[in-house]
Parts: C-alpha cells; structure tokens; sequence
C-alpha cells in the first residue's frame, strides 16, 4: 500500500483546490510558521476517519472548513481526496471496492452542520469501510503512524494503559 | 487475545532495546508490563537509560533525550508492523545536529517498507528527501503548494539542495 | 485587590494589543475577563487574528503562531513589571527564522532593565548573546561550564560569533 | 537587582563544583541534547525556592541531588547559591539581611531525606526570608519569569483561572 496522492479543498487554510503528489521514499514539507505544513497533516488523519476534533486542533468538526480570510467568504464544505496505490485484493473486497481498480480514491466531506460523506472512488459508503480499508495494516486511529507536532513525547508521558492501545495495534 | 498481545510486546520490546542502544551508542532501555491484574488490563512502562547516567524517571531526561528515546519506540513499533506510510510532525525540533543526523540514519532503513512525510524546518532533514513540497501563503490565510526540484546529495554532511521554485 | 487586579489587567491588555500587531506587523488580539462572578474570580481568556485571517480558537494556529503569540503575552507582562531577570529555556525551537528574528527584536528593548538567560540551539539567538557559556558532558553524566569567547557581531543577519573554547 | 553569579554542587548533573558568572544582557547557555542546560534553569528556579518537585521534572525532591554515573557515587547533597547584587534597603531588611551588604548570596542545600535549608550569606534563614527578598519584583513562583522548555505555549492552553495568578503576581 502505497500514498499517490492528497486533493484538499476548502480543508483549513486550503481555500483553492490543491494537489500533492507523493513519490516513494521521503517527502519533506517546508515553509515558514502558519503556511498550513500541519494543516497537511491534519488532512490525511481526517480523511481517514479521525472523528476527534481536538485531534485536529479544533473544537467541533466545522472548524476545519475554509473560515474565510480578509478578502475571501468562508466556505460551506471541506473535501479531502486520499488516492492509494497497491491495497490488496483482500482488502478491497472487506471495504467493498472492485477488486478491479488498483488504486482506490477516499474521500471525504464535512459540511457546516458537522455531518460528514464519506467516499470510496466516488460511490459513497460509510466510513466503517473506509476502517476495512486499513484494517491490520498499521494505519489505524490508535497507531502511531501519524505523529502531531509536538506529539513524540506524548508517547512517554501518556498513562501506561493508553500506550497498550498502540501495541494492540500493531499486534 | 492474550497471546497476540504478549508475542507483539515480546517483539516491541526487543526492538526498542536494540534501537536505544543504537541510537544513544550505548546506555540501556526497557519495556514493563506494569503490576498486577489481567495481562489485558496492565498498562506499558518505559524506563530509559543513556549511556553512563544512572537509572532515573523519564521525566529527569532532557528534551533531546525523550524526543530519542519515543523515536527508538515509534521505530520499535514499525519494525513489528511497518506502517506503509507515515507522517511525523517536526519531530526533528527539539533535536541537536548529531541526534538529526542518528534519526536521519535509522529513519533509511524503514524507507524500504514505508514512505514518509516529514515537515520539518531542518536543513539537514531537508537534505535526505526524494521530493520536496513547499507551503506558502503569499495571500493572507490562504495555503498553496509548490513543488520545488531537487537534487537529492548524497553526501549527508553537506545536505544542500539544489532549491529552484 | 480588585481594583490593583483591574488596573494591572488593562495595563497588559493594552501592550498584549499593541505588541501583538507589532510582533506580527497586523492583525488583532486581545485578553477578556471570563464571564460571572467577581472579577477576583473570573479567569482571562486570549484571542488572537494573524493578519488576513479569521478569528478562531488559539487551538488553530499553527506551532510557530502560538509560540508567537504567547512571547507577546509574556513580553506584555513583562513591559508591566520588569522581571530583574529572566530564563528562557528553548523558546525559539518551533520558530521559523524571520520569527526568531522578531523575537531578538523585540527582544533587545528589555534589556535595559531586564538581564536574560536564554537556552537556545539557535545560531541568531546565539549571535545576540553578550556572554556565551558552553554546557559539555566530557565525562557521561557529568556536566561541566565552558566560557566561550565572544565577539558580538552587531549585524544581526551575519551572525557568526568568532567562537574559541 | 541583576544576578552576578551561580554555583551549583550536587544539583542534577552538576557533580561538580560549577560556576557561572552573569554580566548585563543577555547570556546565552549552548550545548547538545542532555548536557545539562536545563538542569541550569532548574538550579536557579531550585534555589529561589520553588517547592514542586515536578516543576523541576522530578518525582521528589532528593531526585535532584547527583545521582551517580558508571564511573561516580551518587552524592549525599545537592546546594545551589546564587548571588545577586543591586537589591533595594527595603527588600533587605524584610529579608533580615544587614543593609551594608550590596550583594546577597541565597543559598539551598537539600538531603537525600528530602529536607532543605536555606541561607543568606551563609546565615541559615527561612523560605520566607528568601521571599521577602523577592517580594514584588517580578520574580516569585507564579511570575512568569522562568520558562520551562516546552512550557511557552502552556500560557496558551493553561485555564484562565491560572492565568490571572500571574496578573496577580504582576500587580
Ligand atoms: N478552518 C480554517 N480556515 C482558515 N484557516 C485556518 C482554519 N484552520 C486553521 N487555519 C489556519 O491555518 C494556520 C495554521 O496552519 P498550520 O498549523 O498548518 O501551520 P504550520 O505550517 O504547521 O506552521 P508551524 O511551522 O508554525 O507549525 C493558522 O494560521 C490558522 O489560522
Ligand atoms: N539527579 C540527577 N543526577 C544525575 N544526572 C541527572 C539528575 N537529574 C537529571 N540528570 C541528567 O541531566 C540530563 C538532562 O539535562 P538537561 O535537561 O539540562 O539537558 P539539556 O542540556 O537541556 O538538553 P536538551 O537540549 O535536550 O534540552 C539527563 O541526561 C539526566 O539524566
Ligand atoms: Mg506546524
Ligand atoms: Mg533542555
């Protein structure tokens, strides 16, 4: 399984359509304080199903549509396109895909009332499967595959019965 | 299940001995399954020892050190179920350069299995990607992307990238 | 006393406003005086609007912004009563360096009353300092004081110290 | 008031005796991960009377005195004396100091038992006469004038009933 692409619109600060395609091996994210780096992070957490506002910083879930600047309205929906490459057969099957396709697109929408869509290329399904989707691959609520700014010595000092949820994870 | 359980905290905690050891060139780690009650009810200690230092609560290590020592355990995990992708933060911030430059080494090694995302405002981290994404936000509040060439150095100590908007 | 609590509050409510347009060159902020009660009782909550955004919970604003934006609490009480001293242990890590510039600025303007302390990995911050102590750990575990010779350059944006051990 | 100098014996990874001596301005503390800066902003917090072990990153307070290394016994004592010059007639006899001296060294030891004394120029004192030397200058427990590595944005995300303990100081 493979990252071969994130499409945010109207998620945070990414007012405009944006694309980020990712290669193997490392992509670094750079820019100055405030640029939305974090943000990108927030989006791939979201779209893979983090239901926790406050995992994204905010404190209900329309705090993460486009809040409008000086000179732009804010928005009325954010949408979070995940495109993965080399998920396998079993695994498609399980989040009900068409073991056809070799690459699958999640998406995700969230609208001002807070409801959120969620889609598997372009059919809607619920996010249980987008959950089948990943489920024992290590991408999980719970695991530690995507590491929050400041977050690393959350690891040490979180309550010894949180850390067991991780290891669980992985097992 | 029980066994599940046990046999990845087994494998775990054999990793992140390895890996502190490695990455502090020294000193001594461990994994413990606190007291008491159902191996499903306890919960995991860390207790963490650089090299030379006497064995005291995590709390009493630096910045630098417990940013480490989580690093040693996230890679421990990885090692047990290797994520395919992962995305860290700014883990590099707290960092000195030599810790950079031990993260950047032991972070090649799961590039076989997984692709990363780093943000980062590091130089050095910065010298050791494939691709690199610049965020900017030339109109207030609103977040663009560039993609920026690259040509990756191979050469970890003069980590200066070609950088051409 | 309610009446030195209100008079010492709008005092740090005034330079909180003016400091943080400063520190960001816009935007808005502000302290309020939680809801009910007696104001000996009320907390203070912040809000804060980089230039060109909307206003929103603190939660949302970036690493760097909050660090920024608490340096401006903390020099606007400061401004209030000038701590003879002051320690500041790493403030700059998550700053990138036109904010650690910003900081020095602002910083520099205390120094006439205040002397600082700072503990910082940062070359700029470095660069500033009039004395410049080495911590070292030769001997594991054991740490030991190194004065370094400094010359303070005076050109902020060259800010090479000539640095002998 | 301006500090002049540090000493620290026994404290955290000070094994042995150090010294520090302070000019106006700014001074600034270098050094690798886990050489012993912080412990140096510990000191200074330690001997001007903070009380919590866990503000110092300890469980209790004998966790601050030297505890050994492969090579070294741990040590029975930890004291830390800082020396400050330039403290007003007024603040020096609430403190039970002669106003002839110019200059105050406070001075802290603790025991493995976890009981500590102070001095003023070496005349054993109380906490509180080590308080009244600071009283009103912006330099007591709640000011915010140590900051914790890692602790600035703790101003952000503190309750705001903590927050006005500050204001409270300031006053
Ligand atoms: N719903 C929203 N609408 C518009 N802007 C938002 C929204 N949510 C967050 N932002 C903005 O996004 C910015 C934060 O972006 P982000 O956290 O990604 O920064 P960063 O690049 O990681 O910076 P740093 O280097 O300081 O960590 C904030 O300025 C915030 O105002
Ligand atoms: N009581 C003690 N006896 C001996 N060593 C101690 C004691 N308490 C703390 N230490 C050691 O002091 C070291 C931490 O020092 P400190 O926090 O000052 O590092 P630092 O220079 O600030 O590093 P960083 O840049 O990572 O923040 C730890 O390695 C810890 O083991
Ligand atoms: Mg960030
Ligand atoms: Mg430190």
């Amino acid at each position: 399984m493979y990252l071969k692409n994130l499409t945010v619109l109207g998620f945070k600060s990414f007012a405009e359509k944006t694309s980020l395609n990712f290669q193997p091996g490392v992509t670094a994210i750079v820019g100055p304080n405030g640029c939305g780096k974090s943000n990108v992070s927030d989006a791939i957490r979201w779209v893979l199903g983090e239901q926790s506002a406050k995992a994204l910083r905010g404190g209900e879930m329309a705090d993460i549509i486009f809040n409008g600047t000086d000179s732009r309205k804010p928005l009325s929906m954010a949408e979070v396109s995940l495109t993965i490459g080399g998920i396998d057969g079993e695994h498609l099957t399980a989040a009900g895909v068409e073991i056809a396709y070799n690459e699958v697109t999640l998406t995700r929408r969230v609208f001002r009332d807070g409801s959120s869509e969620y889609f598997l290329n372009k059919t809607p399904c619920r996010l249980r499967d987008i959950q089948q989707l990943f489920m024992g691959t290590g991408v999980g609520r719970s695991s530690y595959s995507i590491m929050a700014q400041g977050n690393i010595t959350q690891i040490l000092s979180s309550k010894p019965e949180d850390r067991r949820v991780v290891f669980e994870e992985a097992a | 299940t029980r066994q599940m359980f046990l046999e990845t905290f087994e494998k775990v905690r054999d990793n992140f001995r390895q890996m502190f050891v490695e990455i502090f060139g020294g000193g001594k780690a461990d994994l413990i399954l606190t007291e008491g009650g159902d191996v499903l009810e306890c919960g995991i200690d860390i207790v963490a020892r650089p090299p030379g230092k006497q064995l005291q609560s995590i709390s009493l290590l630096s910045g630098g050190e417990q940013t480490m020592t989580a690093v040693a355990l996230l890679f421990s995990i990885y090692q047990v179920k290797p994520s395919p992708f992962c995305v860290l933060d700014e883990l590099d911030a707290p960092l000195d350069e030599s810790n950079i430059n031990r993260f950047i080494h032991v972070l090649q090694r799961f590039l076989v299995h997984s692709q990363f995302v780093i943000i980062t405002h590091n130089k050095r981290t910065i010298g050791m990607a494939d691709v690199l994404y610049g965020v900017t936000m030339q109109e207030h509040g609103v977040s663009k992307i560039v993609s920026v060439k690259f040509h990756k150095t191979h050469d970890a100590s003069n980590g200066n990238p070609l950088l051409e908007p």
